[in-house]
């Protein structure tokens, strides 16, 4: 249980991390 | 995009696959040359995030028995936390240049690499769960060939005592894993086999009581009675076994016969 918790923050802080970074490309497209 | 095997790892990272995938694809198509801002924040929380995972998957290993999950969980470990300081150096790289080249690809590279990391180690545990419900099963199994020696009512009442708390708690982990399965053939599988102990575990327990009836002096049953015992706790132990074969199966399994 405390590793699926701990993979779910990494999870939501890279998808939020890669998000943010693909939103800079996607104004110049 | 992976295949992920359960539904409980698909929840968790088919967001950030599909996110990674999005940035890759970006960066492939050359439509990368905007200035990136500071990643430095998000990056920072990614960091923290793994940290705690190196954290708790240390502190699990230290209090599992499981053999394979203490010798493979370093590495995975590991490997997330390389990819992490990937990030760490792209933040800095972007910083000192919002179009720095290298800070892209080593912001690729870590967040394939957590991705990858995470997925691993996600798998790792999720074998050793799998490797504790196998365990329980082959309890079960070894249990059914006990019933060779019991020649009382009393001793079969004991028997069933025993028995039935084990079968109870193979049917309820099989159940459930058939839950998590993304493979429906594997889960359905996994279904039936639990039905089909279900249905056939009454015919074993009144096979051992003819036994138990036609028992003599010396302790000796009709021949007939021992055949069809003998004939129930092969059949329960086949359908155990491919229960055991199913559980340790993944989707890619069914995906290379294919």
């Amino acid at each position: 249980e405390q590793i699926l918790e701990a993979a779910k923050s990494i999870a939501t802080a890279t998808t939020a991390l890669v998000k943010a970074a693909s939103a800079a490309q996607k104004e110049l497209v | 995009m992976p295949v992920f095997h359960t539904k409980t790892i698909e929840q968790i990272l088919e967001p950030v696959a599909e996110q990674v995938s999005h940035l890759v694809i970006l960066h492939e198509q050359g439509e990368d040359g905007a200035a990136i801002p500071s990643l430095m924040k998000p990056i920072q929380a990614v960091s923290a995030a793994v940290n705690n995972l190196a954290k708790v998957g240390t502190a699990q290993i230290q209090t599992s028995k499981d053999e394979v999950l203490k010798l493979d969980t370093p590495e995975a470990i590991n490997k997330v936390k390389s990819s992490a300081d990937l990030l760490l150096d792209s933040a800095k790289l972007i910083e000192e240049d919002e179009y720095s080249k290298q800070g892209r690809e080593k912001l690729i590279a870590g967040s394939r690499g957590i991705l990858q990391g995470t997925s691993d180690l996600l798998l790792i545990f999720d074998e050793a769960e799998v490797r504790r419900i196998c365990h329980v099963c082959r309890r079960v199994r070894d249990y059914l060939k006990v019933s060779e020696v019991v020649a009382g009512m009393e001793d079969l009442v004991t028997y069933v005592k025993n028995l039935t708390p084990g079968m109870t708690n193979l049917s309820d982990l099989v159940l459930q894993r058939s839950k998590d399965l993304t493979n429906a053939l594997h889960a359905d599988q996994l279904k039936t086999g639990v039905a089909d102990l279900r249905n056939q575990l009454p015919n074993l327990i009144s096979s051992m009581k003819i036994f138990v009836t036609t028992v003599d002096g010396s302790g000796v049953g009709s021949e007939a009675s021992v055949h069809n015992r003998q004939y129930y706790v092969k059949n329960l132990s086949d359908i155990i076994t491919e229960i055991i074969r199913v559980l340790q199966l993944v989707s890619t399994d069914q995906e290379i016969l294919v």
